[in-house]
């Protein structure tokens, strides 16, 4: 299964993850 | 006429005219599968007509009857298994797919009466301490791509771009809109001016006093928050892994509802919260905002509930009844359309930056997708699928009439994939 986020953000908005990468609930996928 | 058999020589050469004319159909097919995967047909109001596209394997995997595959799938998972056999049972699933049977919560394996409910497992407290950037995590599992939106084309694989509206849903007039009624409470969580005022059932609440959950104030203004349930601002959010549900369970007070929907508002920040409904699918950003996307894919071995990736309210969902294709990195990179095509639940809503919506999409074997919050929904049931992009729609404006939908903290636990 698969989860799909789509959402506006300021231009400045940066994913931390690399493609690939594991993560688990609640570790930060990005900030601005 | 035995000897002319026996004895004539026999010599092979290959016929210039079979190979040519293999030749030719081989090109004549490539030059057709190329053309077939630019071309892009519409509907009379003009939005792509999504069709399955890409190599023959897609196709054969096409042929075959996915969703009925995935309910036996789910029916087999649903049998109870002997409790002595649990144990090892389970274990064995965990070694084959990489399951930490260490945070799990039952821990004793004999408390799962079958695959379906062990791989709807929960887990223990703090087993995923909550980061606090603006956007974390809703699952465990593989980022497969993120990035930024243009023209409302979201890269699914390098190349292979789906649209948004495809993605979304189109808002079309006369799509059933359900409105589920999660829970009904007299509760009104109203912005008077610059001080928050709560009602519920006569009696004012201020803001501080529902976030420090304290006494009502009979009419007095005065914040009288005790200390203990008061939140330091600033202080990072309280480790999930109480699974808390979004749906509010009859036993949790108005109060405590509220105190929810009033966090949510604060992190969202009130003008955010109190932002009219945005148009749906996202298209109008802000000035100085961009729209992102990512794609999160849950392997077998991962834990299948998802959680709030921030706060932000839910204001409505569009469930799209569509095929069950894997969804495995495989598939992603061969199967144009991949996520326009499966059965998937479009969550709709804001964050304090604006538009925000969440959409877990199934797979052959976890066909089913629950929302805490959503007791009407239901996925993968019989029927032949309806053409790709039509949806059914429920809204969730009774969860929280002020907020105009159903409010979420970060890592707040919404639902979860199930077997079948």
């Amino acid at each position: 299964s698969t989860i799909v986020l789509v959402f506006e953000a300021p231009a400045d908005f940066e994913f931390v993850v690399k493609a690939g990468q594991k993560v688990k609930v609640g570790e930060r996928l990005g900030d601005v | 006429l035995m000897n002319a058999w026996t004895e004539t020589p026999t010599k092979w050469y290959p016929l210039p005219l079979a190979v040519g004319a293999l030749l030719l159909v081989a090109i004549q097919y490539r030059k057709k599968a190329k053309r077939a995967s630019k071309e892009v047909h519409v509907d009379e109001e003009g939005h792509e007509i999504i069709r399955l596209k890409g190599p023959w394997q897609v196709h054969v995997i096409g042929a075959l009857p996915l969703r009925n595959m995935s309910r036996l799938w789910g029916y087999v998972n649903s049998l109870e298994l002997p409790v002595w056999f649990r144990p090892f049972g389970f274990r064995l699933y965990a070694l084959a797919f990489g399951c930490n049977l260490d945070e799990i919560e039952p821990s004793n394996l004999k408390e799962y009466p079958s695959l379906g409910a062990f791989f709807y497992r929960k887990l223990k407290d703090g087993a995923r301490p909550v980061d606090p950037a603006v956007l974390v995590s809703p699952a465990d599992g593989t980022v497969l791509h993120y990035g930024t939106i243009k023209d409302l084309h979201i890269e699914q694989v390098k190349g292979i771009t789906y649209s948004l509206d495809a993605l979304l849903g189109v808002e079309r007039p006369g799509t059933p809109v359900i409105c589920t009624h999660a829970h009904e409470h007299n509760r009104d969580l109203s912005i008077v001016d610059d001080r928050e005022f709560a009602n519920v059932n006569g009696i004012d609440y201020s803001l501080d006093q529902l976030i420090g959950a304290a006494t009502p104030s009979s009419g007095s203004t005065t914040p009288t928050t005790d200390s203990s349930s008061a939140v330091e601002p600033g202080a990072p959010p309280k480790k999930f892994g109480t699974q808390v549900d979004a749906s509010v369970e009859p036993e949790q007070s108005v109060q405590e509802t509220l105190v929810h929907d009033a966090s949510v508002a604060l992190e969202m920040g009130v003008g955010a919260s109190m932002e009219k409904r945005r148009s749906a699918s996202g298209k109008t950003v802000k000035p100085g905002n961009a729209l992102f996307f990512s794609v999160i894919y849950l392997a077998p071995g991962d834990y299948h509930r998802f959680h709030s990736p921030t706060a932000w309210v839910v204001e409505k969902r569009r469930h799209f009844v569509g095929e069950l294709y894997s969804v495995s990195p495989y598939m992603a990179k061969r199967l144009e359309n991949l996520f326009v095509l499966n059965e998937r639940v479009a969550l709709l809503g804001r964050w304090k930056h604006g538009f925000f919506s969440m959409i877990p999409v199934g797979a052959t074997n976890v066909g089913s997708i629950k929302i805490n919050f959503d007791q009407a929904l239901r996925t993968n049931v019989r029927g032949r699928p309806p053409p790709p992009g039509t949806y059914s729609e429920a809204v969730y404006s009774a969860a929280s009439p002020v907020l105009n939908g159903q409010p979420l903290i970060a890592a707040q636990e919404m639902g979860g994939f199930c077997l079948g």
